[in-house]
């Protein structure tokens, strides 16, 4: 069965921030 | 470009690919901030900060030209339209609805597209200052960013003086639909 990560628009965002800031430390 | 999806697919899939349009509406915020004069003099847990509270605010901004207000349609960039009422299946229907108002509000407002910019860049350093450490940078910066945007705007219309302050009058609007919706639920399948 397919499984599926639900999350807020909220930490939708942060997340992809935090992983921007990340990689062009 | 959102590929919303056709009648034929589930609910589900629908909301896996409108969940998707949002991950390079994100980063291109990230990218837009980055380009704000004196954006990258705040310290880098100051532009973490403002961005995860502030771009959830730029992308309704940003998405206001999509909506046609008087059509109750969304216009995606791919083309395709949808009625307010096809896209309630997302269960997105009280977001939606304070979408179109507040695109109406602010389009009504007949801003230039670099007066956009300038708007979206006092948006983003207006945002909650929680978690902001060095307080007084942020607030320079936003002093100065609306200083910019009050003279580009009182130059091009130097006898309308309701304007900009109308203007202002759409952050606290934003500022609710941010606490009321950022907390809409997307869906990524794992596979």
């Amino acid at each position: 069965p397919k499984t599926h990560r639900v999350m807020t628009l909220a930490d939708h965002i942060s997340h992809i921030i935090t992983q921007d800031f990340a990689r062009n430390q | 470009s959102c590929p919303v999806a056709p009648a034929s697919r589930s609910s589900q899939e629908v909301w896996e690919s409108f969940s998707q349009c949002f991950t390079p509406a994100v980063k291109e915020v990230v990218e837009f901030a980055k380009s704000i004069p004196g954006f990258q003099t705040l310290s880098q847990h100051d532009q973490v900060m403002l961005l995860k509270s502030g771009t959830f605010q730029v992308l309704m901004v940003r998405f206001c030209s999509l909506f046609d207000p008087k059509e109750r349609t969304v216009t995606f960039l791919n083309g395709q339209t949808y009625s307010l009422a096809s896209l309630r299946a997302l269960g997105m229907g009280s977001l939606l609805d304070a979408m179109f108002e507040f695109s109406e509000k602010l389009g009504s407002l007949g801003l230039e597209p670099d007066e956009m910019a300038l708007f979206m860049a006092v948006v983003l350093v207006s945002a909650d200052r929680s978690g902001i450490v060095e307080v007084g940078a942020v607030e320079q910066l936003q002093e100065n960013l609306i200083k910019a945007l009050r003279s580009l705007i009182t130059s091009r219309r130097p006898d309308d003086s309701t304007l900009f302050p109308k203007l202002l009058l759409r952050l606290p609007d934003l500022r609710t639909l941010n606490n009321h919706h950022s907390d809409k639920l997307l869906a990524f399948r794992i596979d």
